[in-house]
């Protein structure tokens, strides 16, 4: 959502910055040259994997992508602390193919299930 | 000297991380056993780097997962096909302007099962044939290794590619074959050699050999061709059976006056050095030579190789 700006009139309330925290994909970038695989992996150079990260708080709103028991869980948080909240966990992952010379120089194709986080939920 | 990992998150982009956050390469180089731990620098909230023998473990966790027993290191012969090239950005969704204008489509048959594809060339060594005496088609043997597919990797199908080049034109024989266009078709055959060298072939005779595919093929253009050869790469691999390679004889379809089987076999790449052909450089030799295609599935996950993830 675009940032919001204060122009003084005072109207305006500054938007709370607790969205910001509530769980949802962040970019994460795996390059295989810093692992020094890019002398075997032909392609891509990297890839971007993301990882899901933030809060889950209560009352789960729809976005979160929360299961029936997420919302029981995070409830009963929120009146025993000892029980934790639902976690911020990847509900949905994509495939990626990796291009590479193998241990015996042959090239293979090959699509690895899983590797890319496609979106995040309360779980 | 590898050992070096680094997940870059996402809030410095692909710039590189600042070396402090990296091991720093050691000044000697020793390659000895593991370092000590060395902790972030102050301020940061990045955990200390993990040892020399950790990062070793991590390597392997994600080559098991890869399903790599140990790191590759590819020789510089190593050549990338542009077949293989071509399925990767066919695969990953690439740029399909330029796929469409290859002409490339996913085998999607093939692929219906598979995960994995792989790309073998033959050994060279092996390839002559003892052929019957007389003006016959020139055969040749491909043998392919494949004692490197895992054996838990179930290969569903495999194709052989030839590439066949264009005839350079002749007046003469482009007369000839306006007035009869079957007269410049060739067939190429594709066997699978059943016995060995030796066993079926007395005095250069007939080999013991099962068809696999055929094709009838004008030489007025270049293009790889592809033939179904699944049935003899799955008795190799799912059935145990020996492999004894495969043969490829290109010939005329009709008895040539002015060509003949050397010209037959001038159209289709199918050795290095060719009668009356030349001989190719190892560059070129590496982009035209015989590739064997095999696609299988590994067992793990269940999305096919044709499912393409949308763009986003």
């Amino acid at each position: 959502s675009p940032k919001h700006h204060d122009h003084g009139g005072g109207g305006a309330h500054p938007r709370p910055r607790k969205s910001k925290k509530n769980c949802r994909r962040h970019a994460l970038y795996v390059d295989f040259s810093d692992v020094g695989w890019n002398d075997w992996i032909v392609a891509p150079p990297g890839y971007q994997a993301y990882y899901c990260q933030g809060d889950c708080p209560f009352p789960l709103a729809d976005h979160l992508n929360s299961t029936n028991h997420a919302i029981v869980q995070t409830l009963v948080n929120s009146v025993n602390a000892t029980i934790p909240k639902a976690c911020c966990v990847p509900t949905e992952l994509s495939a990626i193919s990796m291009l590479y010379l193998d241990e015996y120089d042959k090239v293979v194709l090959k699509n690895y299930q899983e590797m890319v986080v496609e979106g995040c939920g309360c779980r | 000297g590898t050992a070096r990992a680094n997940f870059i998150p996402a809030e410095t982009g692909r710039k590189k991380v600042a070396g402090g956050l990296l091991h720093p390469r050691g000044g000697g180089g020793g390659g000895g056993g593991g370092r000590a731990e060395e902790g972030a620098p102050p301020g940061t909230s990045r955990r200390p780097f993990p040892s020399h023998e950790l990062l070793r473990g991590f390597e392997a966790t994600l080559l098991q997962m890869f399903g790599l027993r140990r790191r590759p290191q590819p020789s510089r012969a190593a050549v990338v096909p542009s077949y293989m090239l071509d399925l990767y950005r066919l695969q990953s969704g690439g740029d399909a302007e330029q796929l469409l204008d290859l002409g490339l489509q996913y085998p999607e048959k093939s692929t219906s099962r598979a995960n994995t594809v792989r790309s073998f060339h033959h050994e060279e060594d092996l390839e002559a044939l003892p052929g019957p005496p007389g003006p016959a088609p020139r055969r040749l043997r491909y043998f392919f290794n494949l004692s490197s597919v895992p054996a838990d990797e179930a290969i569903s199908s495999a194709e052989l590619r030839l590439f066949r080049q264009r005839l350079p034109d002749d007046a003469e024989a482009a007369a000839e074959e306006a007035s009869a266009p079957e007269q410049g078709l060739h067939r190429i055959n594709v066997y699978e050699v059943m016995k060995p060298v030796g066993e079926g072939a007395e005095g250069g005779g007939d080999l013991a050999t099962r068809l696999l595919d055929t094709r009838l093929v004008h030489p007025n253009v270049s293009r790889w061709e592809s033939f179904d050869v699944s049935p003899a790469v799955v008795r190799w691999t799912a059935g145990g059976e020996p492999n004894h390679g495969l043969a490829v004889e290109v010939v005329p379809l009709h008895p040539p006056r002015q060509t003949g089987p050397a010209a037959a076999a001038r159209h289709v790449r199918i050795s290095r050095s060719l009668p009356r052909g030349g001989r190719l450089d190892a560059a070129a030799w590496a982009r035209l030579r015989p590739l064997l295609v095999t696609f299988s599935h590994d067992g793990r996950g269940q999305a096919p190789l044709t499912r393409r993830r949308p763009k986003r």
